[in-house]
């Protein structure tokens, strides 16, 4: 969450430090400088994000670097999760019989 | 209703954390949480299930692509059970396998399935009283998380917009000033914030230990939406248990 992020650029050494660091620890390795140059650039927005999310968060959560850290939010909507359940509700009856009932 | 409860506590019933990988297969690793918990409950008996089956016979055969639970657990019933995660073991492969539901023996079954009230106090009492559920939730928040109760408002985090399915395993209440600012010197009146325990599948170094925190009484990222969970065992009223 170093200085340079509300910048996108020239990056601070800082930030390309947290970067390196989190290839590291996640195994990342992209296949080309434009690539690498990408996902640094992502990679300073979701710092950003977590930031404002750190500051807007009502409970005690902590945000930050993850292993998500280098994906847009597209990408994370795409790769994790399931398929949008909005209007798509299944044929499926809310319990509301009492518990000691035992049937529904 | 206890005031805590986490049935990671009981041996058997909750089991390692999962790894989806690239696989969008959170509504499997979910339900079969769900049926291995409950069976570890009622059956005292730890069983690994498997996620596979579920990709692999889906009727939608959608596979890595996205599925629902209540699809997880019709797939259960139509299949008559499910196969161990030994012998049928997670492949995480884009496209669907041959269902090879046949080719297995079952060693755990559902006698049905439910959706339980968007309520947070009955869904609560029936995760203390009869065991572990399912719920979809919007997971945008979790992309930044690593660790605490996660507690926003509906416009940060649209609990209708749900898209990512979990194990709900226990609640509790955490004092904030315990997670933040031990280091003042000047004492600050505490919160208790209440919350929900939940079982995620990317791996264990994700989050706290696999695991993760929400607030529990504001219908958080939707939590309330689609509370499902199979049911293992006839509905008696002996099926009541107790959550450590």
């Amino acid at each position: 969450r170093g200085p340079g992020i509300q910048d996108p650029g020239p990056w601070s050494l800082e930030l390309k430090e947290a970067f390196a660091l989190f290839q590291i620890q996640f195994n990342r390795s992209y296949t080309s400088a434009a690539e690498q140059a990408h996902r640094l650039l992502i990679f300073a927005h979701n710092l950003a994000q977590a930031q404002r999310l750190q500051e807007e968060d009502l409970g005690t959560a902590e945000f930050g670097v993850t292993m998500f850290s280098d994906l847009t939010e597209e990408e994370f909507g795409q790769l994790y999760g399931h398929q949008m359940v909005a209007g798509a509700v299944p044929n499926v009856s809310r319990e509301v019989v009492s518990e000691a009932g035992g049937e529904s | 209703l206890p005031l805590t409860c986490d049935w990671r506590k009981v041996h058997g019933v909750i089991l390692p954390v999962r790894n989806q990988g690239n696989c969008r297969c959170c509504w499997a690793m979910a339900a079969v949480g769900n049926i291995e918990a409950l069976w570890g409950i009622r059956n005292h008996k730890s069983v690994e299930l498997s996620v596979q089956e579920l990709l692999d016979c889906d009727r939608c055969n959608n596979g890595c692509n996205g599925g629902f639970v209540w699809d997880a657990f019709m797939t259960v019933l139509n299949n008559s059970g499910l196969a161990s995660e030994k012998d049928y073991p997670f492949q995480g492969t884009k496209e669907p396998q041959e269902c090879l539901a046949k080719k297995y023996q079952k060693v755990a079954w559902i006698q049905d399935f439910f959706m339980l009230p968007a309520n947070e106090d009955r869904i609560a009492q029936h995760l203390a009283t009869h065991g572990p559920i399912t719920v979809t939730i919007n997971k945008k928040l979790l992309m930044q998380y690593k660790n605490g109760v996660i507690k926003s408002t509906h416009a940060q985090c649209n609990p209708e917009i749900v898209d990512h399915s979990v194990l709900l395993v226990g609640f509790g209440r955490s004092e904030k000033e315990e997670e933040e600012g031990k280091q003042e010197s000047r004492p600050r009146p505490r919160r208790s914030i209440p919350y929900w325990i939940l079982k995620n599948s990317w791996g264990e170094s994700w989050g706290e230990r696999g695991y993760f925190r929400l607030h529990r009484g504001s219908n958080t990222c939707g939590l309330t939406k689609y509370p499902v969970s199979a049911r293992v065992g006839l509905p008696t009223k002996k099926t009541r248990v107790s959550c450590p």
